[in-house]
């Protein structure tokens, strides 16, 4: 006589948190751009054996964006779950799991993102800034001006734009522009740069080489500008003097 | 009327007397909302 078919996973139970906790690690692991997702809910979990101690799982999940860049070394664990007033972005996912002898491995996931609706924010927090298209001008010219005076004042390596990570932009009161974005180490000193910045390339990619920088442009009522950039293990470029030198002055 | 008679039975035999204290189990999925729901 067959065995009785074990009763069906629930969302919450230890089992099925664990399948999601593998299924978001590699979600994040796949993905090269914006931020890491963290897991808001479970919304279906389907088990299909295979044979003894083989199982497919089948997840749906529900995933909200945290303030940690996917290139930060921050452990999931440790990042904040960007707040629903600060326009919160949603990832809804399924993912295909496989569970031989107690170990889960991922299969594949497929994800679709989109931002919660202006109108739900406006009804939270009207005056709140709301999510920006990436190509808008105030957008792009407040990351360029941010790069260009943090370039402009730093003593370590000369930085270059890797992508556009957010934009908000707040009408009332004041006209502001917030930006976030992803940058990376070239091989040139800031003030190497200013003679030839076609000749700085890029910092292998390795991730003490990246950094993410936010910036907050003020348009009206007066023109304010403030950069703040945090780099992964910053590394500054040898300079190109010999340890040992000759000269005594 | 016959109909509503058989119904009425019926949701009469659904009451199940629960035991003092007892509390339902939560529904299996979706799980709980960890943060917010948007």
């Amino acid at each position: 006589v067959p065995a009785a078919p074990p009763a069906p996973l629930g969302c919450d139970d230890p089992e099925s948190e664990a399948a999601a906790a593998v299924a978001v690690n590699y979600i994040n692991g796949q993905s090269h751009h914006g931020y890491k997702f963290t897991v808001n809910s479970i919304k279906s979990i389907r088990v299909v054996p295979q044979g003894p101690n083989n199982d497919f799982i089948f997840l749906e999940l529900d995933l909200l964006e945290t303030e940690c860049p996917i290139l930060s070394p921050t452990a999931l664990e440790n990042c904040t779950v960007r707040s629903f007033v600060d326009h919160a972005v949603e990832g809804d996912c399924d993912v295909k799991l496989q569970k031989v002898d107690g170990i889960l491995s991922v299969l594949g996931s497929k994800c679709d993102s989109h931002a919660d609706s202006n109108e739900d924010i406006r009804r939270a927090c009207p005056d709140c800034p709301l999510l920006a298209e990436m190509n808008n001008t105030d957008v792009l010219e407040t990351v360029a001006a941010a790069l260009n005076d943090y370039n402009s004042k730093t003593t370590g390596s000369y930085l270059r734009l890797l992508e556009i990570g957010r934009g908000k932009i707040q009408y009332h009161p004041g006209y502001i522009i917030f930006t976030e974005f992803a940058v990376g180490a070239t091989n040139c000193s800031a003030e190497e740069a200013k003679a030839n910045v076609g000749a700085c390339q890029l910092l292998p990619e390795d991730q003490s080489n990246f950094g993410f920088c936010r910036a907050v442009m003020v348009k009206r009522p007066l023109q304010d500008l403030q950069v703040d950039c945090q780099l992964y293990g910053h590394q500054v470029p040898a300079p190109d003097i010999p340890l040992l030198s000759q000269d005594t002055s | 009327s016959v109909t509503k008679t058989a119904v009425a039975e019926a949701a009469q035999h659904d009451k199940v007397p629960r035991p003092v204290g007892f509390v339902p189990p939560p529904p299996p999925c979706p799980g709980k909302i960890r943060y917010f729901d948007i």
